[in-house]
């Protein structure tokens, strides 16, 4: 679909060296190229990591970007 | 509540940074 498609997209823009997981110096290194401190990309870090494991992994950052699309899901 | 206060503004950062990614990506700022 086409979140998934921008998500990918998204997801390549933090993670410039195709390891398949962000890492916190991968979100940091955005903090030239968005208008967000280095505060607020290791907030957004954080609240995508999930398992706070400190990788970002696809799934994550699609269950993150899809929350921001659509609202939290709700798990009854 | 505390917390829901860090999650809301967490939100905010979150919405914010999707956001910049929208435009960096679409060419608008």
């Amino acid at each position: 679909s086409a979140v998934i498609e921008k998500t990918r997209e998204f997801f390549q823009i933090c993670d410039v060296e195709g390891k398949g997981f962000i890492t916190r110096r991968d979100m940091q290194r955005l903090n030239g190229e968005l208008p967000l401190s280095a505060d607020d990309l290791e907030n957004v870090f954080d609240s995508l990591d999930a398992d706070a494991n400190g990788y970002l992994t696809f799934e994550e950052f699609s269950s993150g970007f899809s929350e921001f699309m659509f609202g939290p899901s709700v798990v009854p | 509540d505390p917390n829901m206060k860090g999650a809301a503004a967490n939100e905010g950062v979150l919405a914010n940074f999707f956001n910049s990614l929208l435009s960096k990506k679409t060419g608008v700022p």
